[in-house]
């Protein structure tokens, strides 16, 4: 995740991407 | 003068969120529109010395965001592990969930943070908490090609299991 001054930082999606299990 | 105390801790400015304190504690915990405190801030952005400071002023280490974010979580996912330890020193829970069920293991395997990985499993965290998708750490680490993660999550579910 890019980190901004000026938004509040963000966690990602933890699997975003990857396929369901 | 136009940053918040968010920001400010977030550039790492210890001074300058010491002078913002001294005119209105009440910032210390402040939480911003998504629920993000300066500690969070300063958490995700890997700010040591702006960390340690809010710490020693009585900033609250467990309050989590909106959705469950935590200053342990946003660490994690950096791979600041000095930060790690100075929150888990505090008693945080090492196996706090957001809003994806990410805890600060996945997101240290997800970030391929070995360092990050090693304390929190020294400390404890818990392998089997998976993700809302169905990934536990070890399938994370395997499914995003986490070769070294994936080989010191297997060599501590080994050592769990050693007769010694």
């Amino acid at each position: 995740s890019q980190l901004s001054l000026y938004c509040s930082p963000s966690l990602p999606n933890i699997t975003l991407g990857l396929p369901a299990t | 003068d136009c940053l918040s105390i968010h920001q400010l801790a977030a550039q790492g400015d210890v001074c300058q969120v010491a002078v913002h304190l001294n005119k209105d504690c009440s910032l210390l915990n402040k939480q911003d529109d998504r629920g993000f405190t300066p500690l969070m801030w300063a958490a995700a952005f890997g700010e040591k010395a702006v960390v340690d400071y809010l710490l020693a002023e009585g900033a609250d280490p467990k309050t989590v965001a909106w959705e469950r974010e935590s200053a342990l979580t946003l660490a994690s996912m950096g791979g600041f592990v000095d930060i790690v330890k100075s929150l888990l020193a505090l008693g945080v829970d090492i196996n706090t969930y957001d809003w994806n069920g990410g805890t600060p293991i996945l997101y240290a395997v997800r970030g391929n943070h070995i360092q990050c990985v090693q304390e929190l499993l020294d400390r404890g965290a818990d392998l089997t908490i998976e993700s809302d998708s169905g990934y536990s750490p070890t399938a994370l680490a395997v499914a995003l090609g986490h070769k070294k993660i994936q080989k010191v999550l297997e060599e501590h579910v080994l050592q769990l299991y050693s007769p010694d």
